[in-house]
């Protein structure tokens, strides 16, 4: 289950509040997943009391302009944090996956896509077995509808390290790619990479977090009883 | 097998001069989870002269549990006024029926008591997490809560160990800061997240369900 609560000491009117939350939770926890099951509690709560505030300063609201993005943005801020902590200790997980996914359509396009991969159990054990799996990542990519169909000669796919060296490209514009397996092995053995996905249909993108599957999530959720 | 590394690293204690002025926030064991002395019953009030905001969004699962429930309905009634936050970790109060409901009014009831000057409606929202189908220890919940000014305050360690009270298996509890300039003042934001596993979330705003 997910709960997440915030508090802040500026003054936030509650339609600027319930406005700013909606954008942030866009952002932060829609993006993540760890094993694709749905709680029956989830829940992220804001508050703002405007303590810091002078007697004489309005609330913010959605119309005031620089000041809710202002807030927007730092709740944003936190909430992706907090989102990517929750990705990152996935029960068992040895793995912190970013999902890149360019090239969407639409925005809905590029985060489905991003979420198919993020929840795709033949992939997390891919990547739970450092193993650079493009072909269970590709037949992920191409599992769901889209708003108009992919042409496959134009999708490619990357490995991306987290220490800013060469992406190494895996399948490029529908071509497997001949990589070097020992440089595969060694993005995958680190604790944080990115994949990289460009679908080639048009201009946006999406940002998706998520980890790997190992035998310690069986472990704990078998062990686990009501 | 490869095991994962140790992920306490990422715990990382707040700030004095990141927390939020105008809160107080207490953790207190309550008994819901069995280690003895293990948080597990949080609060989190405003004490603010000028009026509080809260807004939530709720997950989109048909069988929304009881907190889910009446923490939507706390914000309508309030609308968007609601000051207080109770929370329990260790069991979920979920399929639990019209007790569930009736517990998770009584949690909402006894947090908002603990307001400055509280108002007639209940201003407290409600968060469980854990077990699924079993009746929340009610009672211990309330002892929790009751004893919860004693272990009150607004320090670093008292918002750290309102993270440790939402654990359930995390394996280190989350907990992040920021600041913020609006209207040339300064503005702080503290934030608690929890989960590790039931987790896909799809969350909606005060309103029915649409899984």
């Amino acid at each position: 289950t997910l709960l997440c609560m915030l508090a802040t000491d500026a003054p936030v009117s509650p339609a600027g509040l319930q406005a700013a939350l909606a954008r942030a939770s866009d952002r932060s926890f829609h993006c993540i997943s760890v094993d694709g099951d749905m709680s029956t509690n989830d829940t992220v709560a804001v508050f703002a009391n405007g303590a810091a505030a002078p007697e004489n300063m309005a609330e913010i609201t959605p119309e005031s302009g620089a000041s809710f993005e202002v807030f927007a943005a730092a709740l944003t801020g936190v909430m992706q944090e907090l989102a990517q902590l929750i990705a990152r200790d996935g029960e068992g997980a040895t793995k912190f996956i970013t999902l890149s996914v360019e090239g969407g359509a639409t925005y809905a396009d590029a985060q489905a896509v991003a979420s198919s991969v993020a929840r795709s159990p033949l992939v997390k054990t891919a990547l739970y077995s450092e193993d650079a799996n493009w072909g269970r990542v590709l037949a992920s990519v191409g599992s769901i509808l889209l708003s108009k169909p992919l042409d496959p000669s134009r999708v490619s796919i990357s490995f991306v390290p987290a220490d800013g060296s060469a992406p190494l490209p895996v399948s490029i514009r529908g071509e497997p790619e001949d990589f070097d397996e020992a440089r595969a092995r060694d993005i995958l053995s680190e604790d944080d990479f990115e994949i990289k996905i460009e679908l080639g249909a048009g201009n946006e993108s999406a940002k998706f977090w998520t980890c790997d599957y190992s035998y310690e999530y069986v472990r704990i959720n078998g062990a686990y009883r009501s | 097998a490869a095991v994962a590394s140790s992920k306490a690293h990422f715990h990382k204690p707040i700030p004095a001069s990141s927390l939020p002025q105008g809160y107080l926030v207490s953790a207190t064991h309550g008994g819901v989870k069995r280690k003895a002395g293990e948080l597990d019953v949080g609060v989190l009030l405003s004490t603010s002269s000028r009026p509080t905001s809260a807004a939530a969004v709720f997950t989109a699962n048909t069988f929304r549990a009881a907190p889910v429930l009446v923490s939507d309905e706390v914000l309508t009634r309030t609308a968007g006024r609601a000051r207080a936050l109770v929370m329990s970790a260790g069991n979920a109060n979920a399929a639990t029926g019209a007790q569930g409901m009736k517990d998770a009014w009584a949690m909402a009831n006894a947090a908002h008591k603990l307001l400055p000057s509280p108002a007639f409606e209940p201003e407290a929202l409600v968060m469980s997490t854990g077990i699924i189908g079993k009746k929340l220890p009610i009672s211990n919940i309330l002892s929790g809560i009751a004893a919860s000014p004693s272990t009150a305050g607004s320090t670093p360690e008292h918002w750290d160990a309102l993270a440790r009270a939402f654990v359930t298996t995390d394996t280190f509890p989350k907990l992040r800061a920021a600041t913020f300039e609006a209207d040339g003042h300064t503005f702080r934001l503290a934030g608690i997240s929890k989960g590790a596993g039931m987790i896909s979330p799809k969350l909606i705003p005060s309103g029915p369900p649409h899984a």
